[in-house]
Order: C-alpha cells, then sequence, then structure tokens
C-alpha cells in the first residue's frame, strides 16, 4: 500500500529515447532505465516530477565519484599517457592538458610517440612552438618505447612535474599495436616502476557504444587510470562514458570541447547529467 | 546471433501457417534491439523493423526452413537493398574533382591519398590539395601522404582563403597535365556556420562532380543530424565509412542512408593507403545484424 507511484509509460518512453540517442546503447539503457524505475518507486521527491529531472536526478547517482581530479605531482616526472583509437583526439587534448598543467605552474614536457603516422610528430612540435612548451621527438618509424624512454630520461634531468606522452592511434583490435603500448609501459617501468602513472583512454564523444568496447580491451592491456572523452562541443552526448564508468569505474577527468588550447574543461556529473537530459 | 535470437523467438513457428503480427512481434524486438546495439538511430531502427514487420506478415512459414533462419534473411535481404541503393560508382566527368567532407578525425585526408592511390590505379592523374588551413601540419600530413603515393599536390601555406586556394588547386592541375582533383578540407561540425559557410563557398567556386563524406565507422547517434545537415549544405554524392577494420558494428550507415538516401561509396579498413575498397553491401548488412 505505501509502495509509492509507478512511473508512467510515456515518461519511460521519453527517457528511453532520450538516453538512446546520447549513445548510451542497448545495456546501459536498460540498466538507467531499471535505476529510474526503483528510484521513481523509492524516491518521494522524484515522484510527480517531470521525466527530465528524474533522468538527471538518477543519471547523478549513477555517476558519483565518476569525476576524476589531478593529484598534484608525486613522482617527478608524473607521466600522463594518452591512448585510444585513431582521430580521437590524443594529440589535441595532449596540448591542451600540457597548456593547463603549465597555466597551473607546473614545469611540463610533451613526448612525440606517434612515430608512425604522417606528420604526427610535426602536428605535435607545432603545438608545442605554439605553447612554448618543451617536446622531445625523434625520427619518423623510431622505437615509440625508446622515444618515451629518451623524453623520460630528459624530463627527469631536467626536474620536470611532468612528462605527457601522445601515441599513435590504434584500434583495439589490432593485437600487435596493443602489445606496442605494453612495451612503452614496460620500458618505462624499468626506470620507474610506477610509470606510467596516469594512463588515459581519449574517446571520441561522438561514437557510439563501441567505444565502451575499446574501453574494456585497452583497460585489460594497459590499465586505465582515467578517461578523456572529446568533440562534446558537437551535437554528440557521449552517452558511451556511462557504460565505461558502470563497468571499468575508471574515472573522467576532462571533457574536450573544441580545437584550442583552453577548450579542456574538468569533468562534472552534475553538468553533463543536465546535458543529456535538457 | 541475432539468427539464435530470432530462432528462440520463433521456435512455436516450425511449419506451422504464416507469420501474423501477433507471433512476430518478440522476433521483430530482437531485430530492433539488433540494430540499436549497432548504433542505428532509434527511429531510424523503429521504421526498419516496421518495413520488416510489412514483409513478414501473411508470409507462409517455409517447411525445412527454421522460421528464424527465414526471418533473418527477409531482414538480411531488405538491409542489403536498402544500402546498396544508389550509384554507387564515382562520376564519369573528366576532369573529375572530387570534395572531402566530415567531422574531426573521421579520416579525410588519409581517405584523400588512398582514394587518389585507387583512381590512380584506374588511370587517372589524381592531383590532392589541401585546404585545411587550421589543424597543425595537416598541410604536411597531405604532402607526405602524396608523395608516399606519387600524386601532384597544391597547397599555399600563406593564404587563408579556403576556396581561392580550391581555385587554385584547380588550375595547378590543369597546367601539370592532372585529370583528377580531389579537396582535402578541415574537420568540422555541422553545428559550425562559418565553418559550413566556407565549405558552401568553397564548392560553389570548385564545381565538384562528387561530395563525399568521410564517416567513421563507429559514429553514434547523431550521424543522423551531422549527414542531414552536410546534405543540406552540400548536396552530397557519397559517403565513405572508415576504420572498419576496427569492431564497430557500422549502424551510422543504415542511419545515414535511410535518411538522406546519399549512396554508400567506399570504405576504409586501415590505416595504409591501399586499406580502402569500393563498397559491398551484403558485407555491411551482415556486419549491422551482428
Ligand atoms: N571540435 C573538436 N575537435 C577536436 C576536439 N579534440 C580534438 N579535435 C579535433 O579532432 C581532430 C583529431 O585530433 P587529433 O588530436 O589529431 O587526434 P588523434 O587521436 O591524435 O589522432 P591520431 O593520432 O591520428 O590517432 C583534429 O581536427 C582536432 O582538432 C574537441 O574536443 N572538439
Ligand atoms: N584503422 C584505421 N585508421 C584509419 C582509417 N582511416 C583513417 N584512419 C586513421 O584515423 C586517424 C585520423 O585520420 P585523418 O585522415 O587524419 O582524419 P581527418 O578526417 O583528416 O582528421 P581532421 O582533418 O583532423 O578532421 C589517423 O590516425 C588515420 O591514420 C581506417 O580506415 N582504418
Ligand atoms: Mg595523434
Ligand atoms: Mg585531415
Amino acid at each position: 500500500i505505501f509502495f509509492g507511484k509507478r512511473i508512467d509509460a510515456d515518461s519511460l518512453e521519453e527517457l528511453e529515447e532520450a538516453l538512446y540517442t546520447a549513445d548510451f546503447g542497448v545495456e546501459t539503457t536498460a540498466e538507467i532505465l531499471a535505476e529510474i524505475r526503483k528510484a521513481y518507486t523509492a524516491d518521494e521527491t522524484l515522484q510527480g516530477r517531470q521525466a527530465a529531472e528524474i533522468g538527471a536526478a538518477v543519471l547523478t547517482r549513477v555517476l558519483a565519484g565518476a569525476e576524476g581530479a589531478l593529484p598534484p605531482p608525486a613522482t617527478k616526472p608524473t607521466v600522463i599517457a594518452m591512448i585510444g583509437v585513431n582521430g580521437s583526439g590524443k594529440t589535441t587534448t595532449a596540448a591542451k592538458l600540457a597548456w593547463r598543467l603549465k597555466g597551473d605552474g607546473q614545469m611540463v614536457t610533451l613526448a612525440a610517440c606517434d612515430t608512425f603516422r604522417a606528420a604526427a610528430v610535426e602536428q605535435l612540435k607545432s603545438w608545442a612552438t605554439k605553447l612554448d612548451i618543451e617536446v622531445i621527438a625523434s625520427h619518423p618509424g623510431a622505437d615509440a618505447a625508446a622515444v618515451a624512454f629518451d623524453a623520460w630520461q630528459a624530463a627527469k634531468a631536467r626536474g620536470r612535474d611532468y612528462l605527457i606522452v601522445d601515441t599513435a592511434g590504434r584500434l583495439h583490435t589490432k593485437g600487435h599495436l596493443m602489445d606496442e603500448l605494453a612495451k612503452i609501459r614496460r620500458v618505462l617501468q624499468k626506470h620507474d616502476p610506477s610509470a606510467p602513472q596516469h594512463r588515459w583512454l581519449v574517446v571520441d564523444g561522438s561514437l557510439g557504444t563501441n567505444s565502451i568496447e575499446q574501453a574494456k580491451v585497452f583497460h585489460e592491456s594497459f590499465g586505465l587510470t582515467g578517461l578523456v572523452v572529446t568533440k562534446l562541443d558537437g551535437t554528440s552526448r557521449g552517452g558511451a562514458l556511462v557504460g565505461i564508468w558502470r563497468q571499468l569505474k575508471i574515472p573522467i577527468y576532462f571533457l574536450g570541447l573544441g580545437e584550442q588550447a583552453e577548450d579542456l574543461q574538468p569533468f562534472s556529473v552534475e553538468n553533463y547529467a543536465k546535458a543529456v537530459f535538457g | 546471433s541475432l539468427t539464435e535470437k530470432l530462432g528462440s523467438a520463433l521456435r512455436n513457428l516450425r511449419g506451422v501457417g504464416t507469420l501474423t503480427e501477433a507471433n512476430m512481434a518478440d522476433a521483430l524486438k530482437e531485430v530492433r534491439t539488433a540494430l540499436l546495439a549497432a548504433d542505428v538511430h532509434f527511429k531510424v531502427a523503429r521504421d526498419f523493423v516496421e518495413r520488416v514487420q510489412t514483409q513478414c506478415v501473411g508470409q507462409e512459414v517455409l517447411k525445412g526452413v527454421a522460421p528464424g533462419q527465414q526471418v533473418v534473411k527477409i531482414i538480411h535481404d531488405e538491409l542489403v537493398r536498402l544500402l546498396g541503393e544508389g550509384e554507387t560508382n564515382l562520376s564519369a566527368a573528366r576532369p573529375l574533382k572530387i570534395l572531402m567532407v566530415g567531422l574531426h578525425g573521421s579520416g579525410k585526408t588519409t581517405s584523400t591519398a588512398k582514394l587518389g592511390k585507387l583512381l590512380k590505379k584506374r588511370g587517372y592523374r589524381p592531383l590532392v590539395a589541401a585546404c585545411d588551413i587550421y589543424r597543425p601540419a595537416a598541410i604536411d600530413q597531405l604532402e607526405i601522404l602524396a608523395k608516399q603515393e606519387e600524386l601532384s599536390f597544391y597547397a599555399d601555406r600563406a593564404s587563408r582563403d579556403v576556396p581561392a586556394i580550391g581555385a587554385a588547386a584547380l588550375a595547378a592541375a590543369s597546367a601539370d597535365g592532372s585529370d583528377c582533383v580531389i579537396f582535402d578540407t578541415a574537420g568540422r561540425l555541422q553545428i559550425d556556420a562559418n565553418l559550413i559557410e566556407e565549405v558552401k563557398k568553397l564548392r560553389a567556386k570548385v564545381q565538384p562532380d562528387e561530395v563525399l563524406l568521410v564517416v567513421d565507422g563507429a559514429l553514434g547517434q547523431e550521424a543522423v543530424n551531422v549527414a542531414k545537415t552536410f546534405h543540406e549544405a552540400l548536396s552530397l554524392t557519397g559517403l565513405i565509412l572508415t576504420k572498419l577494420d576496427g569492431d564497430a558494428r557500422g549502424g551510422a550507415a543504415l542511419s545515414i542512408k535511410s535518411i538522406t538516401g546519399v549512396p554508400i561509396k567506399f570504405i576504409g579498413m586501415g590505416e595504409k593507403t591501399g586499406d580502402f575498397d569500393t563498397f559491398y553491401p551484403d558485407r555491411l548488412a551482415s556486419r549491422i545484424l551482428g
């Protein structure tokens, strides 16, 4: 008798469409709808509210704890590795992050470890020149792990706070490329067992649920400590990040909201929930 | 697999009468779920399932065929028909002018070189034109790929006028005897009015025979809005679907095709310039259905 009201069918349909079109995907949409049903029945403060408000409130609870925050660098250099599939925004994010940390008064070095793609090193060098940040690079075709080590050595010798390692795009389905990543990590670990201290997957916010699979495979092979979701200045809402959080509990540090150095914003659960249901 | 799921949803129908809306309801739910899991747009999935229902209802359940397989064949054939419709060949114009457009990181620059390589094999003398004046080292990227594939190359690193660069590229092509020009452009959001205006001006200036939208095979639900806006602005003539060497199901292709009717012309299946092929609808249909 006191079980509270049931959320009506129209509201649920409205919410289901909002979740799907935000790229939550089948599994996560079903889970969130179940959470909404449960919460609505149990929580009087939700009853009688608009579907959008209920959705935002429940999503906020689902994402509780998902905000990543960079602590001050414990080791020098603290290494942050940017990894992810082709075109996700790693190089641009590496530059943006370097810019942000420099603005915080940190000493930062960039490592151009994409030794494969045409003009990848030039791209990062161009950023480094523009932002007046040191970059360590080698020649095209050089061994990525060797460049990572050279950059680490240089950053250590110069007392840098952070070393940000940009890596080549790679599809998670390519075993030999995932092995290359593991090698970069092994080489750094020889000289600092904790390096890279931060291993961030950079995910294109306009993609669908394949991002969840990307995260699973990269996490299995490299061990992710963080997520950055890019291109959310577009119309996509990056719903795959919710699936990634629910399944892997990887904190989300930043969102990419444009192509300029300053277009990197700390992830806010509250703002995100509003963006999905607003 | 979808065949197994449908088989289980339709197991009571073995050799018994006809397919009805009622006895197909569960099976159609499975189809909708499979499409949504493939990142097909919410509304496109719903419309497709309705179309399948219309085709299935009233059909005799064939003896000797599992009902699940019968329905999957109907779905697969409908998908192949939908995906393969339209002019999938390139314009026969000569000189041939192709404009590459799309969201950031979708594979435009790489696909420009890939297309140049493919057309060279077909007997063209391609020139690739660097019209991305924004991304750091974008021009270098295309220049390196052009050298690698021995394609003519045009850029003007001093210019900030994209339509003028396009016109100059055409002049350079006619000067060096190139009979095909492929214009690589900057990544742009469909909601960026200034950049959409820029590419409209470029299109008006160079009058391309083909305008190809380059789309990441893993693109999500916004594929429809993105493609619609690019199509309204530029009258797209084709789609290139990239990164199909990954495991994304590629539902965005169905969404874009059903909403805009723009034919899918090429697919990218790797990072090397040779990893490029004309599009085969039956392969993509199987991939989307999972
Ligand atoms: N609008 C927008 N564009 C972005 C954002 N982040 C990156 N980009 C753009 O996305 C494109 C690809 O960015 P890159 O940094 O080269 O991506 P990447 O992951 O390093 O690519 P690969 O190294 O080739 O795998 C570029 O055009 C960037 O300007 C973002 O947050 N918003
Ligand atoms: N695995 C794979 N990678 C691809 C494919 N096509 C392009 N890439 C990669 O995707 C990344 C982005 O490709 P680009 O050609 O730079 O993309 P773009 O659209 O020109 O990017 P912007 O100019 O920044 O908008 C690069 O790392 C390419 O090597 C493909 O079919 N498969
Ligand atoms: Mg890069
Ligand atoms: Mg490009």
